[in-house]
């Protein structure tokens, strides 16, 4: 799986991952 | 909590101590949303309990492109539900003392 890092300019960070689709809710 | 449509969850188990603490957010319901959401996934980050403010983390959100502006309410709601949540169960589990 990938991850991706963002960084707000207010110095957050934020780690992106795909969610499990055992954690979606189905439509 | 009321259903935003945005999923709140701890993102690592909670000992009651610290004030900063693991959160991952995720849309389950894009249709709730107002503007237009690019499935970016689960959205991991760290938010202090005594110093932040969920809107302000939704606003940094929106200004990282994960959201829409229109949807920087019903963002920081979904935070927020969660931090009471949090701090709710934090104060029912505080030890009793002398």
């Amino acid at each position: 799986s990938s991850t991706t890092q963002v960084v707000h300019s207010a110095g957050r960070r934020f780690i992106v991952s795909p969610v499990p689709e055992s954690r979606l809710r189905e439509q | 909590a009321e259903d935003t449509g945005v999923r709140v969850e701890l993102a690592e188990d909670d000992d009651g101590k610290k004030s900063s603490i693991a959160l991952k957010l995720w849309v389950e319901d894009p249709k709730k949303l107002k503007g237009k959401y690019k499935d970016s996934g689960a959205i991991e980050f760290t938010f202090d309990l005594e110093k932040e403010v969920p809107e302000v983390v939704a606003q940094e959100m929106v200004e990282s492109g994960f959201f829409h502006e229109s949807d920087v309410k019903i963002v920081g709601k979904s935070i927020r539900d969660r931090v009471s949540l949090i701090k709710w169960k934090r104060e029912r589990t505080v030890p009793a003392r002398d």
